[in-house]
């Protein structure tokens, strides 16, 4: 698989080496997925990069390659900010190679890093028609994210027709964000938009949303949605190649 | 007080 960006596997990688530490890529004709589940079973992440988002791309045959994404992370920290990235697996290998090239063809880096042997659970995510889809900046919830957490450790997101709040409470006392829906829309990807069925209000770990945020440099936007006792999707799209979405269940009363 | 549900009693093992 060959991307001209690398960067883009990079930032994909950083989006999801928090969550989770080691993942099996499923890689076939179609492309590369992984699912895979925080330690405590409380978030999972999908990812999806279809064949045609590559440079380039090949695969002979389906391969489950068990990566760990800390040891590809510190790999890909040595790629230039502009270099191409071609990963490749030969048929009886128990490791994957990592190319990295200058944008200028002077240099070439070549790493193989050893495949892991991991026993992945997979749970089936039904199409869910939520209640509520929000589109917004995914820096402004990155900040969201972090400004609740100075607050307390579960974040309340409530929608209304007018717009989304979030709020958080704890020991010091107590804070809320409210944003109105964009109506006079320039820039789509600074807007705030809600597509709501009902209203809905649903608490979340706030540390989960945060690590969620560390896919936001893939693309300008977050897609959230939500409905009553399900959990949170969190959707960066990956242009022209497909999507990271995160899945978060809910904190429920006692 | 809340408790943190798991993902599994709303998603199955596929």
């Amino acid at each position: 698989a060959r991307l001209l960006h690398g960067s883009i596997f990079a930032k994909v990688i950083e989006g999801l080496r928090e969550l989770v530490n080691e993942a099996t890529w499923e890689c076939s004709g179609n492309g590369i997925t992984l699912q895979a589940m925080d330690s405590s079973h409380v978030a999972l992440v999908s990812l999806v990069m279809r064949s045609e988002g590559f440079e380039s791309y090949r695969c002979d045959r389906n391969m489950s390659l068990g990566i760990s994404l800390v040891s590809m992370s510190k790999v890909l920290k040595t790629m230039g900010k502009d270099d191409s990235l071609t990963i490749r697996v030969n048929d009886d290998s128990d490791s994957i190679i990592i190319a990295m090239e200058s944008q200028n063809q002077d240099k070439f880096a070549d790493y193989e890093l050893r495949l892991m042997d991991l026993d992945s659970e997979h749970l089936g995510i039904p199409d869910t028609d939520y209640s509520c889809a929000i589109k917004m900046p995914s820096s402004e919830f990155s900040r969201i994210c972090r400004d609740m957490s100075i607050m307390g450790d579960s974040v309340l997101i409530c929608t209304t027709k007018e717009g989304v709040k979030f709020s958080a409470k704890g020991d010091l006392g107590q804070g809320s964000i409210r944003l109105v829906q964009t109506t006079n829309i320039e820039k789509e990807e600074e807007a705030v938009i809600i597509e709501m069925k009902e209203a809905v209000a649903l608490t979340f770990a706030v540390r989960y949303l945060s690590m969620f945020c560390k896919a936001a440099p893939l693309s300008p936007q977050v897609g959230l949605s939500l409905s009553e006792d399900t959990p949170l999707m969190c959707e960066f799209k990956i242009a022209e190649m497909g999507h990271v979405r995160f899945y978060l269940a809910p904190k429920i009363e006692d | 007080k809340r408790h943190q549900n798991q993902l599994r009693p709303y998603y199955s093992s596929a």
